[in-house]
């Protein structure tokens, strides 16, 4: 409760007509930037929580640890691009279904991606990033590249459950 | 395969000789459009009086009414999938996109990365992007202003006062929330862009829909915050990347056509939230 108490009064500072336009000072701007951060990543704790009431393992003794890739938007995301095999929780906020394309940064280059719900093994694509973007000032990013699956049919407010896990390269590089 | 375009079934996508994104509906042959980057030279003053007020955080105002354009000087390179195909353009030194269409998608996502902007010149610039298409729109173009009510705009134009504009560009730009788009005055055909944050537009000529990327300027605008709009970060200016998704096409069939472009705007404003666990062992009945 105290996590969400400070992220609603975060929210509230962001309404200001400062931060809606950008008309803030700079310093300002970085002290925005900051609460935001800071409140997104300890509500990380609120979301395993939820989550893991919804999967009936609230009673586990294994702590969920639950991680958002903040920096998407500049294909970048730690927990992704370092692990050979991870978990990915996606949640719908809307309050119908959707089906939509997930785009993960990833260091290597073939990966399966299984469907818990479906308990299927899913068609994905590697895409590689731009490299204008791999030279965006700051990135601190191994990923050089993309994994694309498509999500089908996200219940509202609902969540789905994939496993990703890199694969052995199936073919050899040649010299050239 | 060597190939130069991409699009699917939907659409053909090429790079055409000036460099710029050509798009031509493959169903409906009546209707294309180019897509294209320009910039804005900021007004620069003292602030002492209207006439001599700078471009800033608060106003847009450019110099003179001439948009430039940028010399495609970039390279360009494709890739093809079963899921996704893309066009990665680099345009100049600070201008890059990602032009893509997933399959089972109508949509065309222009991802664009601009910055740092240069400023070595002591010239603020201001880099929009430009739809530019075949649709008659007689001077009319559509933006959702503050995310409530789409309101219809008109060039040069206000419904209550006879206007006369001094400044044509800085008086034509409106406010886009998530959604801006134009309509053929004789055929039932409407192009669409779709923002993932605020931005500014506008219709300078009939059929194009221009939107402002980015923006840094040298100078304050008086308005208030005291400070030029040059946001510095990692000692350069900053990098921005976002999506516009542009879908257009038939509006014979208008309920269809309306319905998907809500879904198109829910999915650019309330995307999925993706959370990350690390692989451990888990009871998967439950979780299902």
């Amino acid at each position: 409760i105290e996590n969400l108490e400070k992220f609603r009064e975060a929210m509230g500072v962001m309404q200001h007509h400062d931060a809606v336009t950008g008309t803030e000072k700079q310093l300002v701007a970085n002290d925005y930037a900051r609460l935001l951060y800071e409140n997104l990543v300890n509500n990380n704790i609120v979301a395993a929580n939820s989550i893991y009431k919804w999967a009936n393992e609230k009673n586990s003794t294994t702590k969920l640890i639950v991680s958002s890739c903040l920096e998407l938007n500049i294909s970048s995301c730690p927990y992704t691009e370092n692990s050979r095999q991870f978990t990915l929780i996606i949640y719908n906020p809307q309050s119908q279904p959707v089906s939509t394309y997930v785009r993960l940064p990833v260091n290597g280059s073939s990966y399966e991606v299984f469907d818990w719900a479906e308990d299927i093994s899913i068609l994905s694509q590697i895409v590689p990033i731009p490299k204008r973007v791999l030279q965006i000032p700051g990135r601190e990013s191994k990923a050089t590249n993309e994994l694309v699956f498509r999500v089908n049919d996200l219940p509202p407010l609902g969540y789905k459950v994939y496993e990703v896990t890199e694969k052995p390269n199936t073919y050899e590089e040649t010299p050239s | 395969e060597s190939t130069n375009f991409i699009g699917g079934d939907l659409y053909t996508i090429t790079v055409d000789e000036s460099g710029h994104i050509a798009v031509q509906y493959n169903n409906q042959n009546d209707m294309n459009f180019v897509q294209s980057f320009h910039y804005y030279e900021g007004a620069e003053g003292n602030n002492k009086v209207f006439e001599n007020r700078s471009s800033g955080a608060y106003i847009f105002r450019p110099k003179t009414s001439e948009i430039h354009d940028f010399v495609y000087e970039g390279d360009y390179s494709i890739v093809k999938g079963p899921l996704v195909e893309e066009i990665h353009q680099n345009v100049n030194q600070w201008i890059s996109q990602v032009v893509r269409v997933y399959k089972q998608e109508e949509r065309i996502e222009f991802e664009w990365l601009i910055g740092p902007i240069p400023v070595e010149d002591k010239i603020g610039k201001e880099v929009v992007t430009k739809y530019t298409s075949n649709l008659n729109s007689d001077g009319e173009f559509y933006t959702d202003s503050n995310g409530r009510e789409t309101l219809k705009r008109k060039r040069d134009y206000r419904p209550t006062w006879n206007l006369k504009l001094y400044e044509p560009i800085a008086g034509n730009y409106y406010p886009v929330t998530t959604k801006m788009y134009l309509k053929d005055k004789n055929k039932p055909l409407k192009l669409s862009v779709f923002t993932d944050r605020s931005q500014g537009g506008t219709s300078m000529k009939d059929g194009e829909l221009e939107l402002m990327l980015h923006r840094r300027l040298l100078n304050d605008d008086a308005f208030g915050v005291g400070e030029a709009l040059n946001e510095v970060a990692y000692n350069t200016g900053l990098v921005v990347r976002g999506i516009h998704y542009v879908y257009g096409g038939n509006t014979k069939n208008l309920d269809a056509f309306t319905l998907k472009e809500k879904k198109l705007m829910l999915e650019q404003t309330l995307r999925p939230t993706i959370l990350v666990i690390p692989f451990m062992q888990k009871n998967i009945d439950n979780w299902r």
